[in-house]
């Protein structure tokens, strides 16, 4: 199912996105 | 209380690529922080999208909040 797989890729981009986030947060003063 | 926590941290992350504090993220909004971010200009393009669920183009506190509630309970309800 493409959609299934659409949804599993924007998953984990978010998660990188916004574990980004988190370590940029914490990473600074 | 721990829907307290995921607010304050959907709020900071908002502001973060909301910098001008227009109240919602643009496309270009997200593009800046390629500069800040390890990631690469077509991710964060991804990561827009799937987060602009009405895909018109801008980026609501609340569209924001949903996604990142989605991320942050997965990540602390294993």
């Amino acid at each position: 199912d493409p959609n299934m797989k659409a949804g599993a890729t924007s998953e984990g981009v978010l998660a990188n996105f916004f574990n980004s986030l988190l370590s940029k947060k914490t990473g600074s003063p | 209380p721990g829907q307290l926590a995921m607010l304050r941290k959907a709020q900071e992350f908002f502001q973060t690529c909301d910098a001008e504090g227009k109240g919602f993220i643009a496309r270009r909004d997200m593009q800046r922080l390629h500069q800040e971010l390890p990631l690469s200009l077509e991710d964060l393009e991804d990561v827009f999208d799937a987060l602009d669920t009405d895909g018109n183009g801008f980026l609501t506190p609340e569209e924001f909040t949903t996604g990142f509630s989605h991320f942050f309970f997965s990540q602390n309800n294993p």
